[in-house]
């Protein structure tokens, strides 16, 4: 026997390939792949003598302790046995290949040369999940006790959630004291579901999701722990707590009702004692981001823009005031303002109130005065003065364009100021009147 | 004033009483300017320094009773800078404005005179109102006085000028009034007051010219500051402020 050094690939010939080969000759090529490949063989040249079941000069190939032919003949001839293009495959890494010569190769007194084989190989790779356990194996394999994951030239195991892979690298424990959960929706379910669970648990699973957003858990059939007919929970107990408060301890065969956690946080806590043989549990978290209470305004002077059906976690909006009302949180005045639906419900900023501007009291007229055209003393929005000059000793100066009607009309405009529409804030001004003595001079005697 | 009457309160409300280098007129433009004669301020042939107190004074035409009244103090003075103190006879840019330091409240007895915008004020026969509180019958008077006056004929008062041997200067800025015939005139004390006249399309009392100069009082022309040649000084000034 040769050894043919671990590589993935090769070719095996006959001797003296491509001469004929010699007579009385016998070999066999032990073909290996690295582990976790197995062997797979071609014959791309057959040329061997033919006889009745391959007596005198055959190939023999065997894999895995079993024979996988005798073959002889030509490719493409009905005489002898030859392979044609059958491949053959190991389950191991390895092949043997034995090569047998007799004596002579004569055919009715002529002597016959017959030029051999080439073979190729190659490793393939050996999925090792899909093959069967067999317990006579010469190398057992322990196969992975929970979920096996192939990979080329390899292969690993890895365990169900609650389960813990051991240092064998193949079986599984239960461990399931810390399992964390961070996915906007999932679902949980006791170890071995809806299998028994298994005894002596101490199980814990956290639900952890992002801030502004609160857990919902709706538990499925089957619902089976183990419980008591007096006593409550006395032997296996599934608790729930939210943001660490309890919210509910849960066992026996009456599926618990939908939880509204009110926390982006659940702990699930599950005991259980040294028996029983209940199925368990499993619940399907979902998340439903937080909303915050519909805006309203306090009075009728303040807009909400753009008012939503709904707010949630992170959404806002902004209040402004009709014309000529002002914004005020409390006693302070504002030039805007906006709230934000924080990630407990509520907003981070009470609704303000528009109270209605205020022009103050109207600037004094030197050499005039003003009169109220609205209501006497009221200096709010909308209020009208009309400014005068004393006359005949004054009269009011304003713009040539200006109107009589308009001038010196003072209105509290939505900005606060008093403004004339020509003028503007400037106030007219009241200039004296030259030349217009009240009792001129007249004389009688001529 | 000779030969005139006693005003009446509101007759002349533009009319100021002064007292700086003696008594004085003047007339009240807008609400916070004084116009009068620049020699009230800046005497000529005045040997003392010039650093009298300008004592001002509106509102009324007794004198007790518009001194009751209480002077306006002084801000400001702007003398003309065409006017010579030292030229005894020359009164060119015989005009000054003084600034109040606060405005006056308008009434019926305190009023602003309007300025001229055209010749037609200085019409030779056009009848005009001196008023002051100047000397009247060789007496000070104790209340405001006025006459009437006639515009007179430039080349009668250049006439009259000659025949009695004056060099005084009669410029285009200044214009003459009264008659030799006449007794009217204005007097000492009447200085700075105005000439005014009453325009019947404005149906407004317009100061034409300031009481300047004279040879004596009575008979006689009496010479006055034209004041159409000085109303863009008397807004430049006023802007400026």
């Amino acid at each position: 026997s040769i050894f043919i050094p671990q590589k993935l690939f090769g070719e095996v010939t006959s001797p003296l390939y491509p001469k004929p080969y010699p007579n009385n000759f016998e070999r066999t090529t032990v073909i290996t792949v690295p582990q976790g490949y197995r062997v797979k063989l071609v014959f791309w040249q057959f040329n061997l003598e033919p006889s009745e079941g391959c007596f005198y000069d055959y190939v023999k190939i065997s894999a895995d302790k079993k024979n996988l032919g005798r073959f002889c003949g030509q490719l493409g001839s009905p005489l002898g046995n030859p392979p044609g293009k059958k491949e053959f495959m190991s389950r191991g890494n390895k092949m043997l290949l034995t090569f047998h010569t007799d004596f002579s190769n004569e055919e009715n007194g002529t002597i016959m040369f017959y030029r051999g084989f080439l073979a190729y190989y190659q490793a393939v790779d050996l999925d090792e999940c899909a093959s069967q356990p067999n317990s006579v194996e010469e190398d057992p394999q322990p196969w992975c006790q929970h979920l096996c994951h192939n990979y080329i030239g390899g292969y690993f195991c890895s365990c169900h959630p609650g389960y813990k892979l051991q240092t064998d690298g193949h079986s599984c424990q239960a461990e399931c004291s810390s399992e964390l959960y961070t996915e906007p929706s999932g679902y949980i379910s006791s170890l071995e579901y809806p299998k028994p669970y298994p005894p002596d648990l101490r199980c814990n699973y956290s639900i952890r999701v992002e801030r502004g957003l609160t857990l919902h858990l709706k538990f499925l059939e089957p619902f089976e722990i183990d419980d008591h007919q007096q006593v409550h929970c006395p032997y296996d107990q599934l608790q729930v707590y939210a943001n660490g408060k309890n919210i509910g301890e849960f066992c026996g065969t009456q599926r618990p009702p939908d939880l509204d956690s009110s926390s982006n946080a659940v702990d699930l806590l599950f005991f259980t004692d040294e028996s029983g043989d209940s199925r368990g549990w499993k619940l399907h978290y979902t998340t439903e981001i937080i909303k915050c209470p519909q805006p309203k305004a306090l009075d009728e002077f303040t807009i909400i823009q753009d008012l939503q059906p709904q707010y949630q976690f992170r959404d806002y909006f902004i209040a402004t005031c009709k014309q000529g009302y002002q914004l005020m949180e409390g006693n302070k005045m504002l030039l805007s303002f906006t709230a934000v639906c924080q990630d407990d419900g509520t907003w981070h900023r009470a609704m303000p109130r528009c109270k209605i501007k205020d022009c103050g009291q109207p600037r004094s007229l030197p050499n005039g005065d003003f009169k109220y055209t609205t209501t006497k003393g009221v200096n709010t929005y909308q209020a009208s003065i009309q400014y005068y000059c004393h006359e005949p000793y004054y009269k009011m100066l304003t713009r040539a364009e200006s109107s009589e009607s308009a001038r010196g009309k003072y209105t509290c405009t939505a900005q606060g100021i008093w403004k004339n529409g020509q003028e503007g804030e400037k106030i007219p001004r009241c200039l004296p009147v030259c030349g217009k003595p009240v009792n001129p001079v007249e004389q009688t005697q001529r | 004033i000779i030969g005139g009457q006693r005003a009446q309160l509101g007759n002349f409300p533009w009319q100021a009483f002064t007292n700086i280098h003696g008594r004085g007129g003047g007339a009240l433009l807008g609400d916070r300017w004084i116009l009068t004669a620049a020699h009230t301020l800046y005497p000529k042939e005045h040997d003392s320094p010039n650093n009298a107190t300008v004592d001002v004074f509106l509102g009324h035409t007794s004198v007790e009773e518009i001194m009751k009244l209480g002077n306006h103090p002084i801000r400001r003075v702007s003398i003309h800078p065409d006017y010579r103190q030292d030229e005894s006879n020359n009164f060119e840019g015989d005009i000054a404005l003084l600034e109040l330091e606060n405005s006056v409240a308008l009434g019926p007895n305190l009023l602003p005179i309007c300025l001229p915008d055209n010749e037609t004020f200085y019409d030779n026969g056009l009848m005009g109102y001196v008023s002051g509180f100047g000397i009247t019958a060789e007496r000070i008077a104790s209340n405001l006085r006025f006459v009437r006056l006639p515009v007179a004929r430039r080349e009668a008062c250049e006439n009259w000028l000659r025949g009695l041997k004056r060099k005084d200067v009669f410029s285009q800025s200044m214009f003459c009034a009264g008659d030799p015939s006449l007794k009217q005139d204005s007097c000492q004390g009447d200085s700075g007051g105005v000439f005014a006249v009453r325009d019947p399309n404005s149906d407004r009392w317009v100061a034409t010219g300031i009481v300047s100069w004279g040879i004596g009082c009575s008979r006689g022309y009496g010479f006055y500051t034209k004041l159409l040649n000085y109303v863009d000084w008397i807004k430049k000034e006023m802007e400026e402020e």
